[in-house]
């Protein structure tokens, strides 16, 4: 919140388009104004109605440079975009920089994510610390149609104008901390000597000479990915990486999804029952991988790119109690299984556990 | 006299470091330390944003708080009196 709690007197709002940016259609523009303000008004009990001319509470612009607000704009990139507090004349106003490449999706800036983010400024919220918030000051993609507003946004917005009318309060996603002892993962792999690992639209990344992790959304290197990843490994020889996600899977190389993905789980050989893929690992001296489904686990030759015969197997008969499997990585010849907030240390050769510990335990805490 | 790349550097970056400050930190622009007054203002701003973005507080315009500096963002301050 703003010192001072600037806020509107009235919950049924007014808001005006007073330009459109000419890089995209002005279909798109209103619908990503309509998506934006919707986002608060879904969790409050504000309304949003939109004025053809006349002074709104809300007059939203395209500007350049000097616009005599006292806040000149850069050029491309830098501040992409302001706004102010609510009140008369200029109060609530939204300007966004109109040298920036605006879409509606993932190329340049998305512009319902920067305008939602402005209309927070617009309702009287400052800046927010937390990494994943929509009020964080920095850009961060993350693909429309997956948006869900956090819970910091929420409880910030709703201090100052009460919860939605909706019979179901609505909740938001809340930002994984790394040494929360209840963070448990979606999936976990090496990548080029880093760990990541993956919660929801989240990944921390755990390099070996750093001591803290980095909180990253998985959109900032793969923003065709789902969030939600649900297994992923690392093919070490062939630098790629192969994310699974319901009956789906990607293989990357860096940055780059390779053509022709995603495909489908049963491409690799798994039966139609089989409707996700929990956790996975590739065994860097064998080439093999190992897919872990419910209780039971696949073994695929890399090379012939087929299931090995005999599978699956039950895991429990081959690698132990460790239960079900939510991820899976190998370092160092050890594989780590992750259940929960429990982590199981495995070694392939003595073929038992030899160590367990809490799924925290990477991240020095 | 051709100044040297890297001095030239230094002084670009100090000055993006001023102005990220200035637009988002509330750093006077006529921030010039005084002798009594302790902490030199715009380290002390640096602390701040540091802080803020959960970086490492040192103070000093390190890479990691550089990267911070150059992402794209709101043009909006970080800090809480912006009319």
């Amino acid at each position: 919140a703003t010192p001072g709690n600037p806020k509107w007197k009235r919950n049924n709002l007014t808001y005006r388009i007073l330009n459109y940016t000419p890089k995209m259609r002005r279909a798109d523009v209103d619908e990503a104004v309509r998506r934006a303000l919707n986002v608060w008004s879904s969790v409050t009990p504000l309304t949003f109605q939109k004025l053809e001319d006349k002074e709104a509470d809300i007059m939203i612009s395209f500007a350049y440079r000097d616009h005599r607000d006292n806040s000149p704009f850069d050029g491309p990139n830098g501040q992409l975009a302001h706004a102010f507090q609510p009140g008369e004349d200029i109060g609530g106003d939204v300007h966004m920089d109109e040298e920036e490449t605006w879409t509606k999706d993932g190329r340049g800036y998305n512009l319902f994510i920067v305008l939602a983010h402005e209309l927070g400024h617009s309702l009287g919220l400052s800046h927010s610390n937390d990494p994943g918030a929509l009020m964080y000051p920095t850009y961060s993609y993350i693909d429309p149609d997956e948006f869900l507003l956090p819970q910091d946004d929420i409880n910030g917005i709703q201090s100052i104008y009460g919860q939605s009318n909706a019979p179901m309060q609505p909740t938001g996603p809340i930002t994984p901390e790394a040494c929360d002892p209840n963070l448990t993962f979606d999936s976990i792999t090496t990548l080029r000597g880093e760990i990541f690992f993956f919660k929801g639209r989240y990944m921390l990344r755990k390099h070996p000479a750093r001591t803290e992790a980095e909180l990253n959304f998985i959109s900032l290197f793969w923003p065709r990915l789902p969030s939600g990843i649900q297994a992923a490994y690392e093919n070490i020889e062939r630098d790629e990486i192969t994310f699974f996600k319901e009956d789906k899977y990607w293989v990357v190389r860096g940055y780059d999804i390779l053509p022709g993905y995603p495909k489908r789980i049963y491409h690799l050989g798994f039966p139609k029952t089989v409707k996700r893929v929990n956790a996975a690992y590739n065994d860097e001296t064998t080439g093999k991988t190992y897919f872990f489904v419910a209780d039971r686990y696949w073994r695929y030759d890399e090379e012939k790119k087929s299931m090995d015969h005999g599978y699956p197997r039950k895991i429990v008969s081959d690698f132990g109690n460790i239960g079900r499997v939510d991820a899976a990585f190998q370092k160092d010849g050890y594989v780590y299984f992750f259940h929960g907030t429990t982590q199981f240390q495995f070694d392939p050769h003595a073929k038992r556990i030899v160590r367990k510990m809490k799924s925290t335990s990477w991240f020095n805490c | 006299f051709p100044v040297a790349p890297e001095a030239e550097d230094e002084e670009k970056t100090l000055q993006f470091v001023e102005s990220y400050l200035q637009s988002f930190y509330d750093l006077r622009k006529d921030h010039h330390p005084h002798i009594r007054s302790g902490e030199n203002p715009l380290t002390a701003k640096l602390k701040e944003m540091q802080s803020f973005f959960g970086l490492e507080v040192t103070g000093k315009p390190d890479l990691e708080t550089l990267e911070m500096m150059k992402k794209p963002r709101c043009g909006v301050t970080d800090v809480q009196k912006y009319m």
